[in-house]
């Protein structure tokens, strides 16, 4: 049996909304201590990794591992809905056909049930080994969404360098390039707003600018991100929940 | 011109 009740449905939506452009059919095993997802996207470019803990949720009950088989884009059509700040409450038996979720506007007392079906998806859970990054990257996930944006439109490449002080994204297009340079601070009023990079190695690495402007839709859920860097490998973008985070592995466009 | 690579090239399936 799972009971796992989010104290705001707009939790739910935004983590959901954080990948349902880029997955759509995912595995949810829920478990004990909380619920974790995985998918590859169809082009086999990017995965997303999710983890949301017990502490996410105002209450968490899970006697058994179950595994939820969902529609993201069926999800979507439950999850509208639902009031952003209505209580959600998943709902499933040991070895369900269907989940349920429940709406609760404890104002008003207006009770919503909805069950979606699921479905049994087949599909291979990839090993993520513990990568060593050279650098690693911290910055408000306005700025990461921002660069995206404007170079996006530039190119269909976008490449990142990080040197001891400096992070560059550039693109060179069939109608111009760009060069947008950060570089790390400490703003002591709104640390948000600051910008970390620990570099062990100068790393160089262009990414598909359509998986980047998917990855940008993780901002929902955090006002950071944390960006880590190693040649020749997946670069990961992690969003970070309050208990939990969302993660992009992205693979790298190679010079050919 | 670049190519893209594939994940699978890095992360293995279990």
């Amino acid at each position: 049996m799972l009971e796992a009740k989010f104290e705001e449905a707009s939790l739910f939506k935004r983590i959901i909304d954080g990948f349902k452009d880029c997955v759509q059919l995912v595995n949810f095993q829920c478990k004990q201590d909380g619920i974790i997802a995985q998918a590859v996207d169809d082009s086999r470019v990017l995965l997303v990794s999710l983890e949301i803990g017990v502490e996410a949720f105002q209450e968490y009950r899970c006697d058994h591992p179950i595994t939820l088989g969902i529609d993201l884009a069926s999800l979507s059509k439950i999850l509208r809905c639902g009031n952003n700040n209505d209580t959600l409450t998943l709902i499933a038996e040991d070895t369900p056909d269907s989940v349920m979720l429940l709406f609760e506007d404890t104002k008003k007392d207006r009770i919503a049930e909805f069950n979606l079906k699921l479905m049994d998806i087949d599909a291979d859970f990839l090993k993520i080994e513990e990568l060593v990054y050279e650098s690693t990257l911290n910055l408000p996930a306005t700025e990461f969404v921002r660069v995206v944006r404007e170079l996006g439109q530039l190119s269909d490449s976008l490449n990142i360098t990080v040197t001891k002080e400096t992070i560059k994204f550039a693109c060179d297009g069939d109608i111009g390039s760009g060069t947008i340079i950060l570089r790390p601070f400490i703003n002591m009023e709104n640390p948000s707003e600051s910008i970390k990079l620990e570099m062990d190695q100068p790393v160089e690495l262009t990414f598909g600018a359509k998986y980047l402007a998917d990855i940008v839709k993780g901002s929902a859920l955090s006002d950071k991100v944390a960006i880590r860097l190693s040649s020749e490998a997946p670069a990961l973008f992690q969003f970070d929940l309050k208990a939990g985070f969302l993660q992009f592995f992205l693979a790298p466009k190679f010079n050919d | 011109k670049f190519k893209q690579s594939s994940l699978t090239k890095f992360f293995s399936t279990t």
